[in-house]
């Protein structure tokens, strides 16, 4: 079973069409792993980026020095999964 | 103690096995409603079964929906159960709904990636594609929102097998599609196709490979506004809607691009809520309320196609 102990999700504001790009730049390091929840578009439109633990330095190091503006959406993804089988599991009972 | 379709929990996210006997149970309880077909196998072999709500006739004029296409999206597929336990109990209670199934079928495949949702629940939670293998890569799994023949391969689709958004080897190489194309086909009346994913709280209708607006755009268009405006009428959720490429981006093989192309007139695609920032892991107590207020706007699409018979 994959676990996703410490992985977050980053909501990312682009204020223009280069760091869309740039944002494209990241999702094709793939050592990085990054998964696009949803993905760059517009200036106006959020992009959501699951950033696995181990990458999650180099990519916020990335947002910082591209001057982009984010919020973590999901702190650590592993408790979210875990309530939700907990919740599953009392629903079955 | 008889097994009933009502006693199931409607607010809680099931396994493929659970919603797979839920449906037996669905069928069980309105016999001359509801009937279950199964219209091809997955890639592991799990069987495609499609819900068909019909009050009888042949052949009569179709309304198709499906859910959890991608299998990470637990929403739609939670979203399918609660719809149809709502279209089997409004028959004869809803005048809307009761005048739409005396006069067209409507068919509702719940699980449309099996295998994707089983390895959801097994081994990757946050899994998105088919579970084929594919030859002489280590990456498995093809995107079967971009498997369709429609723009297939072109921008806006992943030739890389490791992609989430990844194409396949060709058109239709997914059984998860072919088993649809070849039911679309082989039904061939069927007008209306709408396809649910979640989340981004949109909805949408082609194209998605080209910029070409649709001969059937302004239609469509009003449409859309109708059903966005039932749909936010209940919580107040704020959907956006237009074409695929002029909202959110440009996206090849498409499910809806083909079955536009099928000469499918009011094709649709919904991205579900997300008002509470949790993504693919919307919590379970907001299963109901999204599958409420998605199903004001289906009824708008549903009851446009059948007062609008092309």
């Amino acid at each position: 079973e994959q676990l996703f102990v410490g992985d977050q999700v980053l909501r990312v504001t682009a204020r223009s069409e280069e760091q869309i790009a740039l944002l494209g730049v990241l999702g094709k390091r793939e050592e990085l792993q990054v998964d696009f929840w949803r993905h760059p578009v517009s200036p106006s439109h959020p992009a959501d980026l699951r950033v696995p633990f181990p990458s999650l330095q180099a990519v916020k190091n990335f947002l910082d020095s591209h001057n982009f503006s984010y919020s973590i959406m999901i702190e650590d993804v592993q408790e979210l999964l875990d309530e939700e089988k907990e919740s599953m599991r009392r629903s079955r009972r | 103690i008889k097994r009933s379709s009502s006693t199931f929990d409607f607010a809680s996210y099931h396994t493929l096995d659970e919603i797979y006997d839920w449906m037996d149970v669905l069928v069980e309880d309105h016999p001359n409603l509801v009937s279950k077909i199964q219209i091809g196998q997955s890639y592991e072999k799990r069987p495609l079964y499609v819900l068909k709500f019909s009050t009888g006739g042949w052949n009569r004029p179709a309304i198709w929906l499906d859910t959890g296409i991608h299998s990470r999206e637990w929403i739609t597929q939670a979203t399918g159960v609660w719809t149809a336990n709502k279209i089997a109990e409004e028959y004869g209670q809803d005048r809307s709904v009761t005048a739409i199934l005396d006069s067209m079928d409507i068919f509702l495949e719940i699980v449309t990636n099996p295998d994707g949702f089983a390895f959801t629940h097994s081994s990757n939670r946050l899994w998105r594609k088919t579970r084929s293998i594919n030859a002489g890569s280590r990456c498995v799994g093809v995107d079967p929102n971009r498997n369709w023949d429609a723009g297939f391969g072109e921008a806006g689709a992943s030739g890389n097998s490791c992609s989430e958004t990844y194409h396949g080897p060709y058109p239709n190489s997914e059984p998860e599609v072919k088993s649809i194309v070849d039911f679309v086909k082989s039904h061939g009346n069927i007008k209306a196709f709408v396809s649910i994913h979640s989340y981004s709280q949109l909805l949408l209708y082609p194209y998605g490979y080209t910029e070409t607006p649709v001969p059937d755009q302004q239609e469509l268009h009003e449409v859309s506004a109708k059903a966005v405006a039932a749909l936010s009428s209940l919580y107040g959720t704020k959907y956006k809607y237009g074409s695929i490429i002029t909202t959110i981006y440009r996206a090849s093989g498409g499910t809806i691009d083909w079955t536009y192309n099928q000469g499918i007139k009011y094709s649709f695609t919904f991205e579900l809520r997300d008002t509470g920032r949790y993504g693919f892991l919307l919590p379970a107590k907001q299963i109901v309320p999204t599958a409420e207020e998605t199903w004001l706007a289906l009824k708008v699409i549903m009851e446009h196609t059948r007062d609008n018979m092309y």
